[in-house]
Formats: structure tokens, sequence, C-alpha cells
């Protein structure tokens, strides 16, 4: 049936909800952000819990950077331009993003590219 | 991506989304998985963004991530934007951010400073439409009132198309791949195909949260590189989301 071959177009899928089965992976958690914070405070929350998972995203980028660039030059460029550019995004996202880097310990400029990433994606 | 508003036969618009990302950015062999997409599934979180103690509007987010690609101002609009392709696209931007030249916004910004302060359906519809950006993208946006739902085809300069729904004309609902929505998408990627064929079987008379999540855990609409599906309902003011995997045989994309 067209279910295994490409595109692997389903019949239509019914009584899937509640969200259950090999499809469903696990809820997700919630978490308040209080805009009445600084910016640079308002994601400490978010960040102290995902920490290690951020830590663990940025590796893969820098893998997936290192794979293309071997001599590590990417990221070095990822680390000293893109720290220079966060002065010009518009607050609050400006100290929003610097706060996210101080909380998780990840570099300001992989930050950067983390929160630029979809017009950097679209090269 | 997959992003569906719907309006019932009751005039209550719903909002459904599966949120695609990673591809080309690494295939874990072992795992028939991209390697992205599984580093961003345990950074999904749902936000309650509060003033004065009070909801100004709920995201659905990576967390890191300060912009919005999926959100809800209870009771007033919902919105999710779609990656949209084009050769004038976010390279252009950058560079030209780089160069001095900085009154376009980035794409993630528009859609937080929407969710933040626009107050209605049509303030935030012509944000979203006439805002110059550094990259192009689909809009799709859910009010609070019937027929009003809508995708905003963008450019970086320009609003290029605005699809509205339309009971009249027989469109009780809006749907956006990564296609405009005037071309075929493109033959190796056709999502738009099979999730219209599971709208219209499910029919307006029965269209709801259930029946549009079983619209978005459908392959290839469900496929290797959805990390999350989101349902809103804006007349309750609720945004549901959860983590989702697609057992083999699935398409990479």
């Amino acid at each position: 049936s067209a279910q295994f071959v490409p595109p692997y177009t389903e019949d239509c899928r019914t009584d899937m909800y509640p969200p259950n089965g090999p499809t469903f992976k696990g809820p997700v958690k919630w978490y308040t952000i209080d805009l009445d914070l600084p910016p640079s405070k308002r994601w400490t929350a978010v960040i102290s819990d995902k920490k290690n998972d951020l830590v663990d995203m940025i590796q893969a980028i820098r893998d997936l950077a290192d794979a293309f660039v071997p001599s590590g030059r990417l990221i070095e460029l990822v680390d000293i331009a893109l720290p220079l550019m966060v002065d010009t995004l518009p607050n609050p996202f400006r100290e929003e993003i610097k706060g996210i880097a101080a909380v998780s310990g990840v570099p300001l400029g992989e930050v950067v590219l983390f929160n630029i990433f979809y017009e950097v994606f679209t090269v | 991506c997959t992003s569906v508003v719907a309006q019932d036969e009751k005039g209550k618009l719903l909002h459904g989304r599966n949120l695609d990302f990673g591809l080309f950015l690494g295939w874990d062999v072992k795992n028939k998985s991209w390697a992205i997409s599984e580093k961003l599934k345990p950074l999904v979180v749902n936000l309650n963004f509060k003033r004065n103690n009070q909801t100004v509007f709920k995201s659905t987010n990576f967390a890191g991530y300060v912009g919005m690609l999926t959100g809800i101002k209870p009771h007033i609009f919902t919105l999710t934007m779609n990656e949209r392709f084009s050769l004038d696209g976010g390279y252009i931007g950058i560079l030209e951010w780089i160069l001095g030249q900085r009154d376009g916004m980035w794409m993630s910004f528009l859609t937080r400073s929407v969710l933040e302060n626009a107050n209605s359906y049509d303030e935030a519809k012509s944000l979203l439409a006439q805002t110059k950006m550094l990259a192009p993208a689909y809009f799709i946006l859910g009010g609070n009132q019937t027929g009003q739902g809508c995708i905003i085809t963008r450019s970086r300069e320009l609003s290029i198309d605005v699809l509205e729904i339309d009971v009249k004309l027989g469109r009780w609902y809006v749907l956006e791949t990564n296609y405009d929505h005037w071309k075929e998408p493109f033959f190796l990627d056709d999502r738009r195909t099979p999730a219209m064929k599971c709208l219209n079987q499910t029919t307006q008379a029965n269209i709801s949260v259930k029946t549009l999540y079983d619209v978005l855990s459908t392959k290839p609409v469900l496929n290797k590189l959805t990390t999350y599906t989101t349902l809103m309902q804006v007349s309750e003011g609720t945004l549901e989301s959860y983590i989702r995997d697609c057992p083999n045989p699935c398409m990479p994309w």
C-alpha cells in the first residue's frame, strides 16, 4: 500500500487524540515569562531548566559546522563576529539574548546564531 | 512545516501546526533521524508571557530562542509562521544589516512584537503584511470572528498575497506548508495534498481539536523533521503542544 513506498502517504489517521502511541514523544512543560522583569532576567527559569539540552543542541550545530569547515574557523567566526552584531539587534531581544548566554554559559555568538538561524538558514 | 486555520460550522476558529525543522543538518543513519531535529525536541517549551501578572500571550518555543514561531493572544488571535524559500532570501537581508541598512525586522522578532503588542486580528494582519523583513516567510493568522483566517505570503519587502477563509466559496480552512499556494508544491515534498485530502475527508461538520490533530498525525504531514504539534483555540484561549516522533517507514521531510 502507499504507506510503504515514499512518500509513505498514509490513510488519514483517526483517533490519534488524546496523543498516544509511537508518534507521541511526550507533553510539553509550561513556564512563565515575566515581562515586568528586566529583559536579561526573563529567561532565567527556563534556561536553568533546559541548560544541558541547549548546550547539547548547540554542540550538535558546532559539530555540523566543523564537518563543513574542519579547521574550526566557522565557529571562530561565529564566536568573534556575532557578539559584535548583538548590539545592533533591537531591544528587548538584545538583552534577552545576553541573559540567555549568561545563564546557560553558551558563548554569546552561538546564542545569537540560534536566534537568527531562520535568516541564516535561507542560505 | 504545516499550518492550518479552520472554521467549524459554529464559526469557531481552530489553529494547528507541525513545526518541522532540521533539514540537511546531519542525518543519523543508525536512528534514521535528523540530528538537529532530535536535539530540538527536548528544548520545546510552552511559555506564558505575563505583565502585571496577567497573561499577554502564550507560545510554544525552543528554549533559548526569544522570537516566536507559534503563539496565541488569548481570545484575540493565533499566529504561526512557516519557512518560505526565495532567492531573495535572508542572507541578503543579513548582508544589508551588516552594511548598516537596518530598516527591516528579523522574522521572529516581528512575530514576537505582534503577539506582544497587537490587540486585534486586523492590527496583527497589517503589521505582518506591511513590515519590511530580512527574510521571506508565510504568516498564518487566525482571528476570533468568523472568516478571520488567512495566509500572508511575504517577500522581504512586500506582502505578495493574502489568502482568506471564505466559507461561501467552500473554503472553510486555509492550509500552508512551505510553497506559494497558487503554485504546485515541489513534487518530492507534497505535504499539501495529503493534508487537504484528510481535511476534506474530515469535513467542516467534524473539524475539531481532535480531528485536526489526526490530520497533523498523518504521514507525510507528520515526518522525520516534525518536532512538535501545537493546537490552539482562540475562543477558549488555549494552546496545547505535543512532542512528536515519526515511526518508520517515514519520509525524511
